[in-house]
């Protein structure tokens, strides 16, 4: 469902040239879940970034669900991603002007949905990463926990058929982190496509397979579990 | 050096009222390391903003250095913490607009530093944290753990007596979180005090003494190691 071939990205810092993704060949199935394990500032963001459709690379091709993502305009990409693709971000992207109900909502309001069965989602979504209590609350009036769980609640939001999620339990409690991790193998148990990037070994145990990212390369890909 | 007495936090959201803290009692003596643990949303970071004196307590007082800090007008209270208080957050509040060295030499510019010797120094650090080569990223330019190591490098820049981490390693990779908490070992060697918040066993393993907080309180407090 998620084919990259020879995919580089490359920032250009004055007269010096950052390869933060220097060549990356990787195929994922329908209904896998992978962790991508590998040091700070190896890639991992960067590739999911471009997995999530949130980034172009500078070279190579990204074929999803059959459809070479690169040749699409952008709001057709857009559309792709707001249906398909949940994403959880490192550091949260959260809206400060929005409340947690809100904030969940808002792929919701992009696809369409009316208000009144939006709202019934957040507050489940809510409810189930434990902030049903804190539905009214900003971001700013959460600690770091709750709102990386309202961000997760938000990419669960669309019901999407892949999650994307980026160090999805960094802020959490042992606990709370095993909660959210029932929650991801609950959806994958359910079909969808799990990519997540941690470096966390307990939470990568969690995935069937592990991709390990150095250098802005795929160093090792293994299956496990 | 640090002595907490009956602090309560609390905000009030619309007719509810959120106790952040509801009565805590800590005394922590001068170059002690203490682990601060517990669930998400329990009231660590609020604890931690108040040890910092970035936050007021609702209740209570707070004794530092001798001095009851509730009784000192703004301006005191942020030159007491300037000079004697580094701190790491847990989501890195960094300057977008500055670089790398620019940031790390914030804490610098507010101490009267002249230019040469805050680049001697920003320069000195960003190379202990891995971050030689990226002086002149700004921070959008940088990976989490990049930003999260630049966050450390401003806390360390004064050379403060009390050094406050609010989940360090959150972002980082096993091996490079390994290497930040060599340098924080150090920095008590040298008889500085470290309080850290983390949710990471092995992390809070490198502490003398953990204090579990939950709802608000402080539930236990024991020595290890
Ligand atoms: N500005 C605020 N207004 C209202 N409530 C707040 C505010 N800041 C924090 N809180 C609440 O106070 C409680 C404690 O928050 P705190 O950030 O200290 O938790 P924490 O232990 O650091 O959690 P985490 O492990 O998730 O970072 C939480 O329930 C939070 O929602
Ligand atoms: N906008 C940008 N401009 C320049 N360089 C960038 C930019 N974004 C990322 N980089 C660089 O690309 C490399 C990979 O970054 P990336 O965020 O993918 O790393 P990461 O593996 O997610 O790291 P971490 O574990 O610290 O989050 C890093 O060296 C980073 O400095
Ligand atoms: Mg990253
Ligand atoms: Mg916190």
């Amino acid at each position: 469902v998620v084919g990259l071939s020879g995919i580089k990205k490359s920032y250009l810092m004055g007269d010096q040239e950052v390869h933060a993704l220097a060549g990356v060949d990787l195929a994922i199935g329908e209904a896998e879940f992978v962790a991508i394990m590998g040091p700070s500032g190896s890639g991992k963001s960067t590739l999911l970034n471009i997995l999530g459709c949130l980034d172009r690379p500078t070279a190579g091709s990204y074929m999803l669900g059959g459809k070479d993502v690169a040749v699409l305009p952008d709001d057709e990409l857009s559309l792709v991603r707001s249906e398909r693709i949940g994403f959880i971000f490192q550091s949260f992207n959260l809206i400060p002007s929005l409340n947690v109900l809100e904030n969940i909502e808002v792929p919701l309001f992009y696809a369409g949905w009316p208000a009144r069965k939006s709202r019934e989602r957040s507050l489940e979504l809510a409810g189930r990463v434990g902030l049903g209590q804190r539905g009214h609350h900003r971001p700013t009036e959460l600690s770091g926990g709750q709102q990386q769980r309202v961000a997760i609640a938000r990419a669960l939001a669309n019901d999407p058929a892949i999650i994307l999620a980026d160090e999805p339990t960094g802020n959490l409690d042992s606990r709370t982190g095993t909660e959210i991790m029932g929650m991801l193998k609950e959806l994958h148990r359910e079909g969808r496509t799990i990519i997540m990037v941690t470096h966390e070994d307990d939470i990568a145990a969690h995935a069937k397979r592990v991709v390990m990212v150095r250098d802005g390369r795929i160093q090792e890909d293994r299956r496990q579990g």
